[in-house]
């Protein structure tokens, strides 16, 4: 039985939209994290910035608000899904993370494609 | 048995340490990828530079040469570890890709944490 996306995402660091790019840099130096959920007053999912996103800022010169570079059709997981799943869905849109949302868009937990590469380390 | 690095690793785009962290961040976007191996004029591996790099010189105001913000001593693999080698070398490590260098140094190819949890994703 493949593990449960519960048992395998981590705590996800969550941003609002009226930062500017270069705070959602320092975040993820900061943090040490490739992936920003966006998130509402509500604590809400509404859109994800990653390091990708800063470098296309950069390529871009386009370096004000988190809005006009952040993605908001946002890709997800939920806790109870098996692991292959989500790897799938990860292959399937060429990304490396999901946000882990409850019933009520509340973002609960992230998943990496770093995460599940760990869980080939052990022979 | 586990499958061997030279199965699951991709071709690797290389660039040169004369490029700027803008030129740097463009090929990012346009090839679709978060790590560039720095490589000598003779195409031996001499750095890497990730989209997280260039969002450390977004967050610290370091902008010009890849030179400044380039990783020196880079974490590598060889086509014919096992994949559990590089995926425990990736968590020992908080790194999400390993180049692949034959005996002189030499760039064959890259092994991403994308490309392992894609292993993952068959039941
Ligand atoms: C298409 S991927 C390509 C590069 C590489 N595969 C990666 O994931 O970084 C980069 C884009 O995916 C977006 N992205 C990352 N995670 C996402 C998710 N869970 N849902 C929707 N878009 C996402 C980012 O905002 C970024 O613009
Ligand atoms: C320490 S990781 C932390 C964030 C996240 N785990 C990741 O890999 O993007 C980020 C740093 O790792 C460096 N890095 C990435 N791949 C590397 C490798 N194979 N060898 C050495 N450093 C590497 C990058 O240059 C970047 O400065």
């Amino acid at each position: 039985e493949a593990p449960l996306v519960r048992e395998v995402m981590l705590p996800s660091i969550t941003v609002r939209d009226a930062i500017s790019v270069q705070d959602a840099a320092k975040i993820i130096i900061g943090k040490q994290v490739n992936h920003l959920p966006v998130v509402s007053a509500d604590n809400k999912l509404i859109g994800i910035v990653t390091a990708y996103d800063i470098s296309k800022a950069v390529a871009l010169d386009k370096g004000d608000s988190l809005k006009g570079i952040m993605t908001r059709r946002v890709i997800t997981a939920t806790p109870d899904e098996p692991i292959d799943l989500a790897a799938r869905r990860l292959e399937r849109h060429n990304i490396s993370a999901l946000p882990v949302v409850d019933h009520g868009n509340t973002v609960v937990g992230i998943i990496t494609s770093e995460d599940l590469s760990k869980l080939l380390a052990c022979r």
